[in-house]
């Protein structure tokens, strides 16, 4: 029923930002 | 080549560290899992960057990573075809 795990998990391309550093604290 | 690796994480921001962790194990992942390489690598870089570094340095841990990864994904898709066919 809900649609978020549809974009999990951030898909990582070399030379390309990655999503998932969103999710890193500093 | 280990202290290398760890001393080139230790100067730079977390941010980096995830980027450089990523561009290292990327091509080692693509190596064992081509089709599934980038969400694979996403999956993993979650992970403390300890045990990245240990992936780096123990391909067999490497490898039961991806294995388990592809696991994972492997039913993450298998639920959302099936919520598909639900809702259709």
């Amino acid at each position: 029923s809900n649609g978020s795990s549809i974009n999990w998990p951030p898909e990582f391309h070399p030379g390309v930002p990655w999503k998932g550093l969103q999710n890193i604290d500093p | 080549e280990k202290s290398l690796i760890a001393s080139t994480l230790a100067s730079a921001s977390p941010e980096e560290q995830k980027i450089m962790l990523g561009e290292w194990l990327f091509p080692l992942i693509q190596a064992m899992n081509p089709t599934l390489a980038s969400k694979i690598t996403g999956m993993l870089l979650e992970m403390d960057n300890s045990e990245l570094l240990h992936m780096l340095e123990s391909p067999e841990s490497l490898r039961s990573k991806v294995d388990e990864a592809v696991a994972v994904l492997q039913a993450c898709q298998a639920q959302q075809e099936a919520q598909q066919e639900k809702a259709i």
